[in-house]
């Protein structure tokens, strides 16, 4: 999903 | 993961070592402000809520434990450690928490990608991030006795904020629909704190002289 695919930065 | 990044979570985790090992082998934390480690504790503990559920890689998972370790490492030694606790400024640190929580919190529930509880504490970590280091650069500011570690371990977050913007953008142009909003403006914010900070550590740099904010 969009919102997840940020989630991968610390 | 691009070299930005990758430089980026480098200096983050070299800006947490520094202040540890200050902490650690000159039993001190003059300086430090209590305040903004205890908002960077929480930063973690609320972006990192499904640490344990969701795998992205073992870098992250391995990075995510120790920021997470070292927060509130650095916060029980201020708080509770015999000596150091005593070389804590505490009547200068005196930035309230709730000036800082209370809008980061309405605007996550108001400003968000997606209204679940997991995202609105993801966003709020963002927002709590970019101004988690306000207590900092007042209490050097007031303190005007910056040693070199602290000056140093501003510099370095600083520089972690700095390098992240430079990933963003790499990102921005190599994968598809990469536009975030939310990060970018909160991440833009953050590094601009530090601009009046950067000013002063190189011109002290490049005179060498200590370092000493205006008041």
């Amino acid at each position: 999903s969009p919102a997840q695919e940020y989630h991968d930065e610390l | 993961m691009n070299i930005f990044r990758l430089a980026g979570d480098m200096t983050h985790l070299a800006s947490v070592l520094v202040l540890l090992l200050k902490i650690h082998t000159i039993k001190s934390c003059s300086g430090v402000s209590l305040k903004t480690q205890e908002l960077y504790a929480l930063v973690f503990a609320t972006r990192y809520l499904d640490i344990f559920v969701t795998y992205v890689s073992f870098y992250n998972t391995v990075m995510k434990l120790i920021f997470l370790g070292s927060s509130f490492s650095i916060v029980w030694y201020i708080r509770r450690h015999r000596v150091v606790r005593r070389s804590y400024d505490k009547d200068q640190d005196t930035f309230r928490h709730l000036f800082l929580l209370l809008p980061c919190l309405v605007l996550a529930l108001v400003i968000n990608e997606k209204f679940t509880f997991k995202e609105v504490m993801w966003t709020f970590s963002i927002y709590l991030e970019a101004v988690a280091i306000l207590p900092q650069l007042v209490l050097l500011q007031r303190t005007r006795n910056i040693d070199n570690l602290t000056g140093q371990y501003v510099f370095l977050l600083g520089a972690y904020r700095a390098l992240y913007i430079l990933n963003w953008i790499y990102r921005y142009f190599t994968e598809e629909h990469y536009v975030h909003w939310i990060t970018w403006i909160a991440g833009i914010i953050q590094t601009l704190l530090y601009a009046d900070f950067f000013y002063y550590y190189f011109q002290s740099w490049k005179n060498s002289v200590k370092l000493e904010l205006p008041a």
